[in-house]
């Protein structure tokens, strides 16, 4: 389970405050994975006390900013320099704490963030990162020190929402033949969310040396057994992932990123839950 | 379990801190899990004052008893008028059905009586509550209920009390996780703001929250 106490003595508008903390929470301990079990308890709580704050501060807030467009009605938020700089703050600290429960994950011996890139869309950069994270192979591979490329291909390839949504586009694609209507461009991206020539895996090493190339749109590269060695020794590893990379790198394009924080699996693991009972 | 810190994690260990204004923080024993008879396993974090609160919760369909409970107070409240969360380390009360429900109201009620000792049965209370440990055994309350009054004395602004309370709420974690830091806003760059948090969690972690 995880359990979060957050405390500020910033004065906060009662109404912001949760939008403060999804907002956080959303880049932060919605970003981590132990196990892949999402427990019944988790819970982060959030007080600001304004104990710090001048007294004739206003409390921060967030005003809604009414939009239309031609999908209809929808409601942005609009926030002032100080919330801005206070959502950071919180996200960050969010961020920090989140990565203390990854480096503290049952038998964890490794850190380890996952980055993926996409020029479709971040929900699919993240579920496949998520997807990464989840995988009971890729996550002993780490432990192993093997640099098992295989396995983060494999689990970005059975992602869930990516594969489904290809079903679905597939099913667009025959309804939109049919009746002659266009294609609607959310199952279009989902289509090119993940294409294996245009996918490459990297490991980033923690000590700032060079990346240590594994798949190259979609091609395996020569890899060094001896530096993947040393780069999988140290505590923190970087699993890059690009799904965007098609060759043209000097092309400008719109390209999102999604970070996920997980750990290895080790025997310690089973060690610690097989003897964690009722 | 022996809750002494690998080597290897000592180095995420705070020795110091900068606190938040006006918030104190404190642990106790109540010896909720039975093979517990040393370690502190409630833990205190409240204001000097009422305050605006909010929280994230699991969208796990089995809620356990505090989350809903936490969930209702908060909107019961409109987010105001809170003042800290008392937690229990070594019992879930997730999937303890109706009766854990009372048991985690008991527990932010009889917290409520610490600063307010005539708080009324029927309004809602000020205290939000947190559980984590086994899951499907029932809250041993009386142990628990037994122990609130002693976070009275044991509360303070100290790096000490922060850490005792970080470690309180501990179950397979093999350090306690508490940061804190100081910032400033861009329109009063002459006024120094804390921020200050704990964090528990090493197994069951995919936090799925809204």
């Amino acid at each position: 389970t995880l359990l979060g106490i957050i405390c500020t003595d910033v004065k906060i508008d009662p109404a912001s405050m949760r939008t403060l903390l999804v907002r956080a929470v959303n880049k932060s301990f919605n970003c981590i994975s132990i196990d892949g079990d999402t427990s019944t308890n988790d819970t982060v709580a959030f007080f600001a006390n304004g104990a710090a704050a001048p007294e004739d501060v206003k409390p921060l807030y967030y005003s809604p900013m009414d939009e239309r467009d031609d999908s209809g009605p929808r409601v942005r938020i609009r926030a002032n320099s100080d919330l801005l700089a206070l959502e950071r703050v919180l996200t960050g600290f969010a961020q920090d704490l989140a990565k203390l429960v990854v480096r503290d994950g049952e038998g964890a011996t490794k850190f380890v963030t996952i980055r993926v890139k996409s020029d479709t869309t971040h929900d699919n950069a993240k579920r496949a990162a998520v997807s990464i994270a989840r995988s009971a192979l890729v996550k002993t591979a780490l432990y192993g020190k093997d640099a098992n490329w295989g396995r983060i291909l494999c689990a970005i390839g059975y992602a869930p929402g990516i594969m489904d949504s290809r079903e679905i586009r597939l099913a667009d694609l025959r309804l939109a033949r049919i009746t002659r209507q266009p294609e609607k461009e959310d199952s279009i991206k989902a289509e090119r969310a993940v294409i294996p020539k245009r996918t490459s895996v990297s490991f980033i090493p923690a000590d700032g040396s060079e990346e240590l190339k594994l798949l190259v749109r979609g091609e395996p590269e020569q890899v060094d057994e001896e530096r993947a060695k040393q780069i999988l020794e140290m505590e923190d590893l970087e699993i890059l992932v690009r799904l965007e990379d098609d060759g043209k790198s000097a092309e400008p394009k719109r390209v999102t990123e999604a970070v996920f924080w997980t750990c290895d699996f080790s025997h310690e693991y089973v060690t610690i839950n097989g003897d964690y009972r009722t | 379990a022996d809750r002494s810190i690998p080597a290897a994690k000592q180095k995420y260990l705070p020795t110091s801190g900068t606190y938040p204004k006006g918030f104190l923080a404190g642990s106790a024993f109540a010896g909720v899990k039975a093979s517990n008879t040393k370690y502190h396993d409630l833990a205190l974090v409240m204001s000097e004052t009422p305050c605006p609160a909010t929280a994230t919760f699991t969208k796990n369909i089995f809620k356990a008893a505090p989350v809903a409970i936490s969930k209702h107070f908060l909107a019961a409240r409109g987010s105001e008028g809170f003042r800290g969360v008392l937690v229990n380390s070594g019992c879930a009360n997730a999937v303890t059905g109706s009766l854990g429900l009372d048991h985690a109201t008991t527990m932010a009620r009889e917290t409520d009586k610490l600063f307010n000792p005539t708080a009324s049965d029927d309004a809602v209370p000020q205290t939000l509550v947190m559980s984590t440990g086994v899951i499907g055994q029932r809250l041993p309350i009386r142990k628990i209920t037994a122990a609130i009054p002693k976070l009275k004395e044991n509360v303070g602004n100290t790096h000490e009390h922060w850490l005792n309370a970080a470690k309180a709420i501990c179950t397979t974690d093999t350090f306690p996780k508490l940061l804190s830091r100081t910032f400033t806003l861009p329109s009063h760059p002459d006024t120094t703001y804390s921020i200050a948090g704990m964090t528990k969690g090493a197994g069951m972690i995919h936090p799925n929250m809204a």
